[in-house]
């Protein structure tokens, strides 16, 4: 799951 | 990953490449922002730092360090290169890109997910990349006419960041978990900075003729 604190975005 | 990010990154990369193309081919840089340019080094130096903590996938690793190396070879080049640096139009380049700086910086500091090192300067990074084209933008609007090259690195800039709204929609129904406030809002103000181009540019294109920004 995602967390609030991994931004997985570019 | 879907297909509107995957898009959103292509595009993203293509509109370096187009720049790299241009400095390369032409060895010069006239048009382009040499303060925008730093800006975008500076996005993608305090966003990454999550290089050194966490590994979300070959792919995005990948990605970061090509953003990272080419945002530095172009401020590099716009430098220090001896012809590229004479076709800098220093003159045009005028914005008080310290004042985009400081307020990103305080909206970080006020703005962010948690407030911790990493999150402050990836908050910063967003605000930051956000108006970042503004003085790309204010230097094609002085300078009137826009070359070929120049025109497609700002299409493309745009339509990466146009695609990654669809993609935040996307995720949006896809994941109900997907909640990114500070990203999405950044992002709609950063890609409305682009309607008045995107306009000119539509129109150059339907009557085929020169991009050409009014005074």
């Amino acid at each position: 799951g995602e967390t609030n604190t991994t931004h997985d975005e570019l | 990953m879907n297909i509107f990010r995957f898009l959103g990154d292509m595009t993203h990369l293509i509109s370096i490449l187009i720049l790299l193309l241009k400095i390369y081919a032409t060895k010069s840089c006239s048009g382009i922002s040499l303060k925008t340019q730093e800006l975008y080094a500076l996005v993608f130096l305090t966003r990454y730092l999550d290089l050194f903590t966490d590994f979300i996938s070959v792919y995005n690793t990948v990605m970061k360090l090509v953003f990272i190396a080419s945002s530095l070879a172009i401020v590099w080049c716009m430098r220090n290169h001896p012809l590229v640096r004479r076709s800098y139009d220093k003159q045009l380049d005028t914005f008080r890109h310290y004042f985009l700086l400081l307020a990103s910086f305080l909206l970080a500091l006020l703005l962010h997910e948690k407030f911790a090192f990493q999150e402050v300067l990836w908050a910063f990074s967003i605000y930051l990349e956000a108006v970042a084209i503004l003085p790309q933008l204010v230097l094609l609007q002085r300078s009137g006419n826009v070359d070929n090259l120049t025109g497609q690195y700002v299409f493309f800039l745009g339509a990466y960041r146009a695609l990654y709204i669809f993609n935040w929609i996307y995720r949006y129904f896809i994941d109900p978990h997907f909640t990114r406030w500070i990203a999405c809002v950044s992002g709609l103000v950063q890609t409305a900075l682009y309607a008045d181009f995107f306009y000119y540019y539509f129109i150059s294109w339907k009557n085929n003729a020169k991009l050409q920004l009014p005074a």
